[in-house]
């Protein structure tokens, strides 16, 4: 079914 | 001292009614571009960004730069109280740990303030890289809306696929598959009701139905939605509010093991 990725995996913490 | 006084206070209920199931809390910003608001889902796999400008409001006070935090049900709770067709303005002091929703009927025969009380959100604040999407694609929201409710009913997650036939949605499930393309069409009489396909790079990504069918219930805000995807990044789906901003979703995909 594949994993499911983090939004926060993309975008950076500013 | 923040005075924001929308006329078309629908706008409102309809971005609240949209959000309120993907994000519980959130801190709204108020500054000179904009009421706007950044929230992840509380699993961090979406992303809800929100922006009103300024020169959408009738009257936009906004003394310094003020951010709110609001449960976003308690929120909608309130804005639900107001009519289709009443002006909502929010109001708050500086300092203040309450926001202000007035409402005022068309013909300013009923005043209705309703105040609730703000809370502090502690919020991870994420920089969202301007991208190149390998493809876009523009079509009717309600479209978008029906094709992932109907998927959601057979499978859990959706392929979105671009190539140069036109935009694929397929999901697998216990039951069968199903697959539904969307071909280029805008030879039609509205042009709201138009299909139009970007495509720089063939896309083929996989997304948790169960997030696009939250950010569908963004659908009464725009006829038209837009869906940008590269490989391997979040699509975004965007919903523009007339001459306001828009409600953009990213939703991070979901990789083969």
């Amino acid at each position: 079914k594949g994993v499911q990725l983090n939004i926060t995996e993309f975008f950076p913490t500013t | 001292m923040l005075e924001l006084r929308l006329v078309q206070g629908s706008l409102l209920k309809k971005v609240l009614e949209s959000i309120k199931e993907l994000v519980n809390d959130a801190n709204f910003d108020c500054s000179s571009t904009g009421f706007s608001l950044q929230a992840m889902d509380s699993s961090h796999v979406a992303l809800v960004a929100l922006l009103l400008r300024s020169e959408g409001f009738e009257h936009y006070r906004c003394d310094r730069n003020l951010s709110m935090g609001m449960n976003l049900n308690n929120m909608a709770k309130m804005l639900k109280c107001a009519g289709n067709d009443d002006i909502i303005t929010i109001k708050a002091d500086d300092g203040s740990d309450t926001v202000t929703f007035m409402f005022e009927s068309p013909t300013q025969d009923k005043i209705s303030d309703f105040e609730m009380k703000l809370m502090d959100i502690d919020s991870e604040h994420l920089g969202i890289p301007e991208a190149e999407y390998d493809a876009i694609v523009r079509m009717p929201s309600a479209e978008f809306a029906r094709i992932c409710k109907d998927l959601s009913s057979i499978g859990d997650t959706v392929v979105i696929s671009v190539t140069k036939e036109g935009v694929k949605f397929s999901t697998k499930g216990d039951i069968g598959a199903a697959n539904i393309v969307c071909r280029q069409n805008t030879t039609v009489d509205k042009p709201d009701d138009a299909t139009v396909i970007e495509m720089k790079e063939p896309v083929s990504l996989q997304f948790a139905l169960r997030y696009t069918n939250f950010f569908t219930k963004a659908t009464p805000l725009s006829s038209t939605v837009t869906i940008s995807l590269s490989n391997e990044l979040p699509v975004v789906v965007e919903y523009k509010i007339a001459e306001m901003g828009y409600v953009r979703f990213y939703l991070a995909p979901k990789i083969e093991e």
